[in-house]
Parts: structure tokens; sequence; C-alpha cells
């Protein structure tokens, strides 16, 4: 039996939005210890990792290892229509194995109740490495404001929908996107005085071409943060990753272009 | 011309 409490405009809903357009199924594995979303876009280029412990999800109640497929519009469709006040509950038994029933109550305690079908998530199964692994793959990880990550973002996603570029180096961090009639360079340099706010730790310069589309995609979820912090590898995905709660974390991955 | 990798390059799908 799984029981999720959702508030409108929480960070698994805010990831659900964020996806919507990305992907069909969001892959949810609960366990007694906590919540760990997956979605892979359809043309798997880009990838977003949410990590729940159960004692930062207030009212959180999983009593078995439970693993489904959501479906993302639906459920995105259903919680759009329910109110700000609303306290929402998303709930899979084991009478009603196969669906989900997300459950709208108001301060008056009248109610809505969705039921849709899980989707099978076997087929899009897939498996991110652990955390030691990707740090072995990192070359340069930079730490930053998250609304002045979002801003760059949707500056190069504007530019250039097709090609952007990160570098990082001991000294600065820059983006750069090519649009059809301009370009957009952007430039940080790092302020030996101050490095709560802004940190590049490099162990060689990076530097990394993807689509800053995806990127742009996920920026807006990582607001639910103060911060975000960049992890960039010369053989693997631009990793950006935010603390949410306590313990709990937003990972997103998009996929590198590369020299043929 | 660059090439863009799909995540099948990094990570396993099964």
């Amino acid at each position: 039996m799984l029981e999720l409490p959702l508030v409108k405009g929480d960070p698994f809903h805010h990831v659900m939005e964020a996806i919507l357009d990305l992907s069909d199924v969001a892959h949810v594995v609960c366990t007694t210890r906590g919540l760990n979303l997956l979605a892979v876009d359809t043309k798997h280029l880009a990838i977003v990792s949410l990590l729940f412990p159960a004692e930062d999800f207030k009212g959180y109640t999983c009593d078995e290892y439970i693993s489904i497929g959501i479906p993302i519009r639906d459920l995105v469709n259903a919680i759009r229509c329910g109110d700000d006040k609303d306290t929402i509950t998303l709930k899979v038994g084991e009478e009603n194995f196969g669906t989900i029933t997300l459950s709208f109550v108001s301060p008056e305690k009248n109610t809505v109740d969705y039921e849709f079908r899980l989707v099978d998530a076997k087929l899009e199964r897939f498996r991110l490495p652990d955390r030691h692994f990707l740090r072995s793959k990192y070359q340069g990880s930079v730490k930053m404001p998250s609304v002045e990550f979002r801003r760059i973002c949707k500056c190069l996603s504007n530019f250039g929908d097709e090609y952007g570029v990160i570098s990082v180096t001991d000294e600065d961090l820059t983006y750069f996107a090519k649009g059809t009639d301009g370009d957009v360079y952007v430039e940080y340099k790092q302020q030996e005085e101050d490095t709560t706010i802004f940190k590049i730790d490099v162990r060689e310069p990076v530097r990394l071409a993807f689509n800053p589309k995806y990127l742009n995609t996920f920026a807006k979820v990582f607001t639910l943060s103060g911060q975000v912090k960049l992890f960039l590898s010369k053989t693997h995905p631009l990793m950006v990753e935010c603390k949410i709660g306590q313990k709990g974390r937003i990972r997103c991955f998009v996929a590198p272009k590369v020299e043929p | 011309v660059l090439t863009q990798l799909r995540m099948e390059a990094f990570y396993s799908f099964n």
C-alpha cells in the first residue's frame, strides 16, 4: 500500500510539470525509506531523477516495495484541476492494483477522486550509476544560485535551441549558445573572497556541448532550491543537482554532443 | 557538425 501526500507546487508536482512535454511516463519506486522518481525523455537525451526520503515527505506511507509507471499527463491534468487549498493524496492499494487513485479533499471535506491506469514501466526501465561512480566521471563542478542558472538557461535557449556550450576552468565558467542570427556568451569569474554563492572546483578544464532546450526545461525545477551544482565531464552527460528539503535531491542529466 | 549522443551510450536501458 502506498500513500503520497501532494501539494500543488511541491517538488513532485514541479518535476511532473517540467517533464510533461518530454516524457509520457515517470518511473516511481517507493519503499519504506522513501520515493525515487526517474523519467527519460522520448528521444533519450535527458533524464530527471527525484529522490525524496520518507522523513522529508510528511504523511508518506509505504509498507512494501512498489514500482510503478505513472502517466505524467494524466497526473498533471488532475493536479491542475484541483484547488490550491485541496489536500491531495496519491494512492496505490492492493485491492486496485494496476490503477492509481488521486484524491482531492477540500477544506470543507468535499472530495474528488481521479482513477487512472498505471503504465507498464518495464519497457523503459533504466539504471543510473551510483553517486561514487558519477563523482569519478566528472572533472569539474560549479555551485551557483539557481535563479541565476535559470536566467542563463532561458537566455541560451532563446538564442539557440540546438547548440550550447558550457566551459569551465579554475578561473571562470562560460556559457555559449549559437543562434541563427547571432551568438550569446556569458562569463562568470571566480571571486576569491566569496565562494559560498559561486564556487568552481575543477581537476582539469572541461568543455561540453549540448542542446540548451533540455537544460532550460529543467532549470525552473531547480529554483525550488536556492543553489544548483553543475557537474561537467568530457565523457559523460552534464549533470545538474539541487537539494530539496533535508535529504532530498533532484538530478538532471543532459546527453552531450560530440565530434563524430 | 556535432553528433548528438543518447543516454544509451552512458547508462544501461533494459
